[in-house]
């Protein structure tokens, strides 16, 4: 038997949110650690790595490993159906071949269930190598969305140069070029508005904007993204998920012809 | 500029 009990509808709904538009399915591993998920998208372009620990949720039983092959564009539809403010519980037997969502208004006056179907899909796991990377740039996430958006306008690849000055976002196309330097704040009073770059070594990538963009959806799950590159790997767009996990994108970056 | 995949950075467990 699987149960797994959280307060907050809200986060459930926004992780959908974050991974709907890169996935049309994936799997939702469950374990007694906690609910892991990792699919690329269709193009095999960029990764979805998310992970909830099993102690940021309220209740949490998982008696045996269960996989559960989710259709997002269906399970979008049922969180739909919750309230922000409702806790939602998600539940199934052991190899069961459906999973039910429950919504229960705080005062408990309405609870809703949802089944939905399974899916079987086949998993396949990529192996994610630990990597010291030669730059990490933290900053506000709603910073990093509107230059992916602004950006996008103008080209359909975007060039992060990483110095130990700060992070330039580049685009040119058709109508002409865009530059955004971000230098490191010195003092903010605040963690959640600083930009601080830690670098190693700098670095500078290309990446495709439609990914980043989709990439953003994130952005109402954490205050600060974290962007981790170095030469010629994956860039990492990491956004935390409160107390409970966090949510990686892994982007390939585009190369010279 | 060309498109790299993620496959080629990440090997299949």
């Amino acid at each position: 038997m699987f149960e797994a009990r959280l307060v907050q509808s809200s986060i459930l709904k926004k992780v959908l949110e974050a991974i709907k538009d890169l996935l049309n399915e994936a799997t939702f591993d469950c374990s007694d650690s906690g609910i892991q998920l990792q699919a690329m998208d269709n193009s095999h372009v960029s990764l979805v790595s998310m992970n909830l620990r099993s102690d940021g949720f309220d209740k949490y039983r998982c008696d045996r490993n269960i996989s559960m092959g989710m259709n997002l564009g269906s399970m979008t539809k049922i969180l739909k159906c919750a309230a922000n403010e409702d806790v939602v519980t998600m539940k199934a037997q052991d190899n069961a071949d459906t999973v039910t969502f429950v919504f229960e208004s705080p005062n408990q006056e309405k609870v809703s269930d949802y089944e939905m179907k399974l899916m079987n899909l086949d998993q396949e796991h990529l192996g994610i190598p630990e990597t010291e990377y030669a730059c990490v740039v933290r900053l506000p996430a709603g910073e990093f969305a509107r230059i992916c958006r602004d950006l996008s306008q103008f080209g359909e690849s975007v060039v992060i140069s990483c110095t130990k000055e700060g992070v330039k976002f580049s685009s040119a196309g058709d109508i002409g070029s865009a530059n955004i330097k971000l230098a490191q704040t010195s003092n903010v009073d605040k963690e959640e508005l600083a930009v601080t770059v830690e670098m190693q070594e700098p670095v500078t990538l290309t990446f495709a904007s439609r990914y980043l963009n989709s990439f953003t959806k994130a952005t109402s799950l954490s205050n600060v993204v974290q962007l981790s590159m170095s030469p010629d790997v994956p860039l990492v767009v990491e956004y935390r998920i409160g107390e409970i996990g966090h949510i990686r994108y892994y982007l390939a970056p585009k190369i010279e012809d | 500029m060309s498109q790299t995949s993620i496959t080629s950075y990440f090997s299949k467990r």
